[in-house]
């Protein structure tokens, strides 16, 4: 069961706040609950899937496009405010009350759905029912922060170290080359020596040979 | 003995790399090997 | 002002669910108030620096110290659930709530503190204003979280860049030194044959030298 809370200022009363909480199995297309308190009073309801088809093929809306506006309108809260509008009236007793959900345009406003909300005989264990689900939402938020923090941590760290180990290699690289070219000049230059040492013995053998063709 | 030094010293450098005999990269790395920094 | 919200079971009445919110200045040594709220109705109260002091000098217990159990009592919540119990007593007409912490010893507990709260006389909006401190705390846990997400993301892609080039960095190594010794190679193996067809030269020049003697 997935459950969402928002706070609510109802155009039809902009000074009151109300805490809207809506419920739903797996997809909100299927259909979904509302609890609606202004903190002293509770009221519920349900809109059905046949009602949201039903409200759907009213408008003339493709139905999946219909569900994405209730999801804006009544999930989303804070993130799509000034979009949506809601209208509460209440009877005398507050036995029921009226919500109503639309969507704002800039040349006014259509309604997306309404329903009737019964009043909850108890609204104290709404209230603590609310707030229970916000703690945990608030504990499992916190539990996952911190798992992203250490998580954080240990990227960062691990990060650091290859970084530390690529400057490393960077350097072991370019000791590697110098040292080889070391290496292979002080070999290369013993055959350079070997070289000259056999150009200057050839030269003497040819002068010599030169040396006894002249005596003969 | 003197002559096997002679015979050493003629074929090979002080690194033990043969004067005449082409090399290839493992007996090339044996040589480096043996160079030490001694400039 | 920092505010914590809890949820708390009074071992004075184990089924009933309370919502205990504390909140102090700076330091919970200098003060706090309380809200405490039964979903229907509220009750607040506040302790005084002096009252802190007072209590802790009863105890005979090092200020700081105290104020150390009071944050782990009141404050913690559900990380020191079990170490610490709080009583509730409702007068008749739930005009006076007498609220006290006591910590949980293993033979027995001994009180921390305790103190008469007022009736709220409009719980409704105690309620509100205690939703809409969860719902700013999930807001903010919310905004933190995505942020971390996306501190994770750029982590683990600086993370797995920098994986990417150290390996870069070791291939290239191998490779550079792969590269330099086939290179000397041809360089040196040039060398050894210039020194084996001088040293043929020096031994035919040695040759005719000596044939010329022999002539002679």
């Amino acid at each position: 069961m997935e459950k969402i809370l928002n706070r609510i200022c109802p155009v039809s009363d902009p000074e009151a706040v109300y805490f809207l909480q809506v419920s739903w199995e797996k997809d909100l297309g299927a259909g979904f609950g509302i609890i609606l308190t202004d903190g002293g009073c509770a009221w519920t309801g349900t809109v059905s899937e046949t009602e949201i088809s039903r409200e759907a093929a009213d408008m003339e809306m493709n139905r999946e496009k219909y569900v994405e506006e209730l999801k804006k309108a009544l999930i989303l809260g804070e993130e799509s405010a000034g979009k949506y509008n809601f209208a509460i009236s209440r009877d005398e007793e507050n036995a029921l009350c009226h919500f109503s959900y639309e969507r704002n345009l800039k040349d006014g406003s259509f309604q997306l759905g309404s329903l009737k909300l019964q009043k909850v005989s108890h609204p104290a264990d709404v209230v603590k029912e609310l707030l229970s689900h916000c703690l945990d939402c608030l504990g499992r938020l916190q539990v996952e922060n911190e798992h992203l923090q250490k998580e954080n941590e240990r990227l960062f760290s691990d990060w650091s170290d290859v970084e530390k180990r690529l400057e490393k290699c960077v350097e072991a690289k370019e000791e590697l080359e110098a040292d080889l070219y070391n290496r292979f000049i002080l070999v290369l230059n013993e055959k350079k020596a070997k070289i000259r040492n056999l150009q200057k013995l050839l030269n003497e053998a040819k002068e010599s040979a030169a040396d006894t063709k002249c005596t003969r | 003995s003197p002559d096997t030094k002679e015979h050493f010293a003629r074929e090979y450098d002080c690194y033990g790399d043969s004067y005449t005999a082409d090399t290839d990269v493992a007996q090339l790395k044996e040589v480096f090997s043996r160079v030490t920094d001694n400039k």
